[in-house]
C-alpha cells in the first residue's frame, strides 16, 4: 500500500483545509521557513508521534497562529488516506480539540490504542521511526554509540 | 525476547553490507555491524564500521561529513528492510553531500520506491529532478500571518524524468 | 571584571540588530539580545531572540533550519566584531539555506572580507562564485592510502566576478 | 593583517609538503571526504587548537597514516605565514613529535605561553574560538541555552 494524500486543517503553519496528494516518489520543495518540515511534522503526528517530536511543547501550539498568541481555531486536524494493495482506503485522522487529540478511522472515533493497532497492521510502528528522518538527524544516525545502536535493535525486534 | 534481538540484528548485519555498496556504487565500500559481546550481543554494544570506497578500513569518527551521511543513510535503509513501512518521509539528507554523492542517494532512492513509497524534502534540484511529483510550498502573508501555500505538479506525465527539469 | 562583561555584553546587542538586517538584507528583520537579569547580568542566562523577515515575534525553537541558521550567523558576526580577529574560517555554514539566503550570506561576506579575511569551505557553487581564489582539494591514492592534492585558482584576474563560473 | 598561506606536512590526509595560499576572500572546494575540513583543522592546529576539537584523541593521530597503522612519519608540521598591516610577514609553527607539540616563530622555539601571547597581540584568541565555525556546528550556535549564552560572552570579555 502507499499514502494516498494527507489533508492539514490549520496545523502549524497551514490555515484552513488543505489537501496533499503524494506518488511513489515525491519531493517537497520550497524556500526556508515556508513549511516544509511542518509538512513532515504533519504526517509524523497524523501516525501518532509524541508532541516533543514535533518541535513543540504542547499539543495547543500545533495550532495555526498559536506561537504568536493569535491562533485561528481550537482545533487543529490531520488527515490521512491510505490505499492498501487491493485498492481499498482507509483514512486515519487525529484532531486536536484544546489540550487533547482524539482519534478517527473512516470518521469513527476510536481508541489510541486500537489506532495503534491499525497503524501496526500496515507495518507502521511510529515507537521505532525506522520510517522518518527528521531534519539535521541524519548524521547523528552514524555516530550513535554502540550501546544506543544495541537499544534502536531492541526497539525494532 | 533474544530470539527476536538475534534475528533482527543477523537480518540488518547481512543486509547492511550490500546496501552501502549499492549506495556509494562502489563493491569496494564495506560496511560492518558487530556485537562488542558475541555471546549475548543484547548485552553489550553494536559497534558500527565502514570502509569508504577506496580508503582503508578506520574508526567511524575518522569520516568526513559526506561520508558520515552516506553510512548512516546505509543504517537506515537496512533496519527499514527488517520491518518495512509502506512508506519513508527523508527531510533535507542531502545537506552534507556533494553532487556525485547526491546523484547516487536520488537514483537508489528511485530504485527503492518501486518497493516502499519515498517522500523526500529538498533544497537542491540535483535531489529532486528525478521523482514522479513535485510538492512546491511559498509563505503568503494572510491577515498578518505567514501561512503555507502548496502546488503541485504531477511529473510522470513527462516522458523522461529529465524534462522534469525544464518543465519547472 | 563585570566591567567588561558589560561592555562587551552592549556592544554587541546593539550591533546584532543590524547584522541581522543586513544578511537578511530586510529591515523587518529584527534581532534582540537581552539578559534574563537586568540587575546583574553575568550571574543569569542571556535570552536571544530572533523576527524573521516578515514574520512576527516568536520563541527561536520556532524557526526553521535555514531561519537559525541566519539567526546563528548574525550572533557569530557580531560577538567577532566585539575582538575582530584577522581573518574567519567558516566549514559549510550554508548547509541548511536555499538559493536566495545563499546569495545574501555570500554577498554579505563578500563584503566584510574587505574588513577581515575570509576563508570559507562550499559544496555549493552558488556560494562560491563570489570569491577572489579557489582552493581545489581532490583526492588521490598513493601507496596504498588516499592522500589529499592541492590546486589553487587565482580568480582576481579575471574582470568580473560572475566570469568565475566559467573559468572553473 | 591578514593570512597569506598554510603550509602542511604529513598532517591528516596531507602527505608531504603541500603549501595553501590564501587572498582576501578564498573558498575551499572539493568532493566529501578529499580533506577540506582536515585543511580547517591544519589552521586551527597552527592557532593552538587542542586536540579534541580536531576530531582526534591524540596528537600522533593527526600524522599522515596513523588512523590506518601506517604512520608515514614520526612528526608532522602546520606553519602559517601572517603579513601585518606594515607588510611585516611573521611565520607561526607547531610541530607533531611524538606525543608532544613544539612552537616556534620565525622558526626559533618559544613555549607555549609566548605562542599564544604573540597570537594575542595580532588578536587571535583561540580559547574564545569567535572566528571559527566548524562543520556542522552553525545551528547549535543559535540553540545555544541562555546560561550557555552568559558564558560566551565572559570568555570574550
Ligand atoms: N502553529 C504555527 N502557526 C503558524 N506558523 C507556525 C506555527 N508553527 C510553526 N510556524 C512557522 O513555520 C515556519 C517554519 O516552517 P518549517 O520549519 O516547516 O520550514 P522549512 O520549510 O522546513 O524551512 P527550512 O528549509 O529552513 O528547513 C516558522 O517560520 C514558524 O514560525
Ligand atoms: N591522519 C590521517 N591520515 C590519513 N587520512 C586521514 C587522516 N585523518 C583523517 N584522514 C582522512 O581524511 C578524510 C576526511 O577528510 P575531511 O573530513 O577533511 O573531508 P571533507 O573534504 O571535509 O569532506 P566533506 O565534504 O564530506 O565534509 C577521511 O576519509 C579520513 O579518513
Ligand atoms: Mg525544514
Ligand atoms: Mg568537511
Amino acid at each position: 500500500g502507499f499514502l494516498e494524500c494527507i489533508e492539514v486543517e490549520n496545523f502549524k503553519s497551514y490555515r484552513g483545509k488543505i489537501l496533499i496528494p503524494f506518488k511513489r516518489f515525491t519531493a517537497i520543495i520550497g524556500p526556508n521557513g515556508s513549511g516544509k518540515s511542518n509538512l513532515m511534522d504533519a504526517i509524523s503526528f497524523v501516525l501518532g508521534e509524541k508532541t516533543s517530536s514535533l518541535r513543540v511543547k504542547k499539543l495547543s501550539e500545533l495550532i495555526h497562529g498559536a506561537p504568536i498568541n493569535r491562533p485561528v481555531a481550537n482545533r487543529a486536524r490531520v488527515s490521512a488516506t491510505y490505499r492498501n494493495e487491493d485498492g481499498e482506503k482507509t483514512e486515519f485522522s487525529r484532531i486536536i480539540k484544546g489540550s487533547s487529540a482524539e482519534h478517527r478511522i473512516n470518521d469513527k472515533v476510536v481508541s489510541h490504542a486500537e489506532y495503534t493497532k491499525e497503524m501496526e497492521k500496515i507495518n507502521i510502528f511510529i515507537k521505532v521511526k525506522n520510517f522518518l528522518v527528521f531534519q539535521g538527524q541524519v548524521e547523528s544516525i552514524a555516530m550513535k554509540n554502540p550501546k544506543e545502536r544495541t537499544h534502536l535493535f531492541e526497539e525494532i525486534s | 525476547r533474544f530470539e527476536h534481538f538475534n534475528q533482527c540484528f543477523d537480518y540488518v548485519a547481512t543486509k547492511i553490507d550490500d546496501i552501502y555498496k549499492e549506495l556509494s556504487r562502489n563493491n569496494s565500500a564495506q560496511a560492518f555491524l558487530g556485537p562488542e559481546n558475541p555471546e549475548e550481543p543484547y548485552l553489550e554494544g553494536t559497534t558500527y564500521n565502514c570502509v569508504a570506497p577506496g580508503k582503508r578500513f578506520r574508526p567511524m569518527d575518522n569520516l568526513s561529513g559526506g561520508e558520515k551521511t552516506v553510512a548512516a543513510l546505509a543504517l537506515v535503509f537496512a533496519i527499514h528492510d527488517y520491518q518495512p513501512s509502506p512508506f519513508f518521509v527523508l527531510d533535507e539528507i542531502d545537506a552534507a553531500l556533494d553532487n556525485t554523492n547526491i546523484g547516487k542517494v536520488a537514483e537508489y532512492i528511485k530504485e527503492m520506491s518501486k518497493k516502499v513509497q519515498c517522500i523526500v524534502i529538498s533544497l537542491k534540484e540535483e535531489f529532486y529532478n528525478k521523482v514522479d511529483a513535485l510538492v512546491g510550498i511559498y509563505p503568503e502573508q494572510v491577515d498578518g500571518c505567514i501561512a503555507s501555500k502548496v502546488v503541485t505538479l504531477d511529473l510522470t506525465c513527462y516522458p523522461e524524468a529529465g524534462d522534469a527539469t525544464t518543465a519547472i
